[in-house]
């Protein structure tokens, strides 16, 4: 555990003096592989720790706390700085309704997480549409309609056009039918698929969406930097999902996509369930990654 | 003989980050860091070899614990039914990963029945039958929400008097943390064997190509609670490298027995070393 491991680095501090460059970069190096072993990126996990080692040289030892758990504190706080930023509620435009774009690597649960969102947005007294324009997964507008269903949810689908054509219908019939809300459930694609980015962009240029939320997989590795980079380079996302987090990957991903993307962390997954999704906590998150 | 080359710390760094980026984890890349830094103790090696040796450590890692020790066509007669259960945590690509194989045994001329045995998932059973029809395969399936233990069974009892050469089962997506969940894919296991006695032949574990270390945690859970044949590792047709394969097959000792490079039916290779080194080097 990441305090036993600290003690033994500051034995020789005892309740005062000040935390040397030293014991610092010599305790941060168990740091970082306690971060890479939690998935955060390499680059980003070096960043990361010079930032901390700044902030921690020279910084006086509490009497109530070790050396170690000085640290560990500076540690913890800047990380959930750093994934944190305070929740905000999802921006609405001044047009109805507002659109939300789904967008993301094929199987991070997008799908699943439009319904989620969907009934989160009504249980806060939003009236959402669910736009089904996942033209090429097999089922996939199938999917959408059933779990609408299953959650009397109104989902909008329209069967042998493209993308942006269905996506502009469900538009228009979320202004006609009073829906203030449209969140678009999109195809997964790679972020080295130039077609599929560009129908992305083309997506966002018809819709104006006031959100474009990154659905990313809390399980990723090391390639979280890229599909993250790509995402915001070419298309700007406004907020990022975190899926998969019922399971026991540590989510180092998730500090890869804060600082890559700059977009705020909103929500969570965590379940298969329509009521399993909550917003972000990155103080929890913080604790997850650090083990 | 030469001094041997040290590595210096920027250069070491620089070797680290190739190996970690690549998703092989922090133990696996420090041993062949190792590995590497025997060899410069042996060997008159120069700056500009490091990267060469580093690249032939690795290769000669996969080959040694990943890569498949015999072919298929090695084995004596194949049993028939040849039952293959297709498992992972959700999202992966395992309906995909079976629409693709069925469509290369199709083609191969052998008789092929899918099971469509997540009867969890909103649609999966919709999404695995576009897959079978593609691939040209019959299916069978329960009713909406059934038990999958009894669409297994009826599954194979269609298949011994269809006399079908292979079987490929479709289960759901389950994280490993869930007991229940994998308690259920026990339950396939024995009821399964109720019918072929050495079913499942076998199991294929997807693992999705972008996974970072929890990959090995995955296939541990699933190899104590099934047992796991083989992995096939998707989406590598994108940027992620898999490098955690080799965690994988060393801890312990599972294969990579297939490589899914898209969304595609043809979109699936069998398993090269050189695929993952030649990622990890470029
Ligand atoms: N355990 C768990 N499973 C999830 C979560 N979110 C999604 N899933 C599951 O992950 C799998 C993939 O979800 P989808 O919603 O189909 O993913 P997608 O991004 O729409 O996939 P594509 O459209 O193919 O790109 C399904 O089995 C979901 O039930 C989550 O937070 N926890
Ligand atoms: N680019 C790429 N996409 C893939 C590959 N394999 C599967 N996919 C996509 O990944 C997504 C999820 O695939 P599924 O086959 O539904 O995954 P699954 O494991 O059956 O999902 P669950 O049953 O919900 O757990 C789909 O959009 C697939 O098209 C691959 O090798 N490359
Ligand atoms: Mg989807
Ligand atoms: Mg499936």
């Amino acid at each position: 555990e990441l305090t036993e491991k600290l003690e033994g680095f500051f034995s020789g501090l005892k309740g005062r003096g000040k935390l040397t460059e030293d014991n610092v970069r010599e305790s941060l190096r168990d740091v970082r592989r306690i971060l890479l072993e939690a998935d955060v990126n390499f680059a980003v996990a070096r960043d990361f720790l010079k930032r901390v080692e700044e902030k921690a040289v020279g910084v006086d030892v509490l009497k109530s706390v070790t050396p170690a758990q000085q640290v560990i504190k500076i540690l913890h706080d800047e990380l959930t700085e750093l994934l944190g930023g305070n929740f905000r509620p999802l921006k609405r435009s001044k047009e109805t309704p507002t659109v939300i774009m789904m967008v993301g690597l094929q199987g991070s649960g997008k799908t699943t997480t439009t319904g989620k969102l969907g009934h989160y947005l009504r249980s806060h007294g939003m009236r959402p549409m669910l736009a089904a324009c996942d033209m090429q997964r097999p089922a996939a507008i199938d999917q959408l309609e059933r779990i609408g269903e299953q959650s009397s949810l109104t989902v909008h689908a329209k069967r042998g056009v493209s993308a942006l054509e269905a996506a502009l219908a469900a538009k228009e019939a979320a202004r006609l039918g009073g829906q203030d809300t449209l969140i678009v459930d999109t195809a997964g694609r790679l972020h080295v698929d130039e077609e599929l980015m560009n129908e992305l962009r083309d997506l966002r240029d018809q819709l104006h969406p006031s959100e474009i939320l990154f659905v990313a997989d809390g399980m990723t590795g090391q390639d979280a930097v890229n599909s993250a980079k790509a995402f915001t380079e070419q298309l700007d996302i406004t907020g990022v999902v975190m899926t998969k987090l019922d399971g026991d990957a540590r989510g180092g991903a998730a500090l890869s996509v804060r600082e890559v993307s700059g977009a705020p962390i909103r929500f969570a997954g965590i379940g298969e369930k329509i009521e399993e999704f909550e917003e972000f906590h990155p103080d929890r998150m913080a604790n997850r990654i650090l083990g | 003989v030469g001094a041997a080359l040290k590595l210096d710390e920027e250069t070491l760094e620089k070797l680290e980050e190739i190996l970690i980026t690549a998703d092989l984890g922090v133990e696996t890349s420090m041993e062949l860091i190792e590995r590497l830094r025997k060899r410069l103790r042996l060997e008159s090696v120069t700056a500009e070899d490091v990267l060469r040796v580093l690249r032939e450590e690795l290769d000669r890692m996969i080959e040694e614990t990943v890569a498949e020790k015999e072919t298929e066509g090695d084995e004596e007669e194949q049993p028939r039914p040849h039952v293959t259960f297709v498992v992972g945590v959700n999202g992966t690509g395992k309906t995909t990963t079976l629409g693709k194989i069925a469509n290369r045994y199709a083609k191969q001329g052998e008789s092929v029945l899918i099971v469509a045995a997540d009867t969890f998932r909103t649609a999966a059973v919709e999404q695995v039958a576009i897959w079978a029809e593609r691939a040209g395969v019959d299916i069978v399936r329960g009713a909406t929400g059934a038990d999958p233990a009894s669409v297994v069974y009826d599954g194979l009892s269609a298949a011994l008097s269809r006399n079908v050469q292979r079987v490929l089962v479709d289960t759901a997506g389950r994280l490993h943390t869930k007991t229940n969940l994998m308690a259920e894919l026990g339950k396939l296991d024995r009821v399964a064997k109720k019918l072929v006695p050495e079913a499942p032949h076998e199991v294929l574990l997807v693992v999705d190509g972008t996974t970072g270390q929890n990959g090995l945690s995955q296939a541990k859970a699933f190899a104590e609670v099934s047992g796991v044949t083989a992995l096939v590792v998707t989406k590598l047709d994108g940027t992620a490298k898999g490098g955690v394969l080799v965690p994988i097959g060393r801890e312990l000792g599972i294969p990579v027995r297939w490589i899914g490079l898209g969304e595609g039916i043809d979109d699936l290779v069998p398993f090269e070393p050189r695929l993952v080194v030649e990622a990890v080097f470029g």
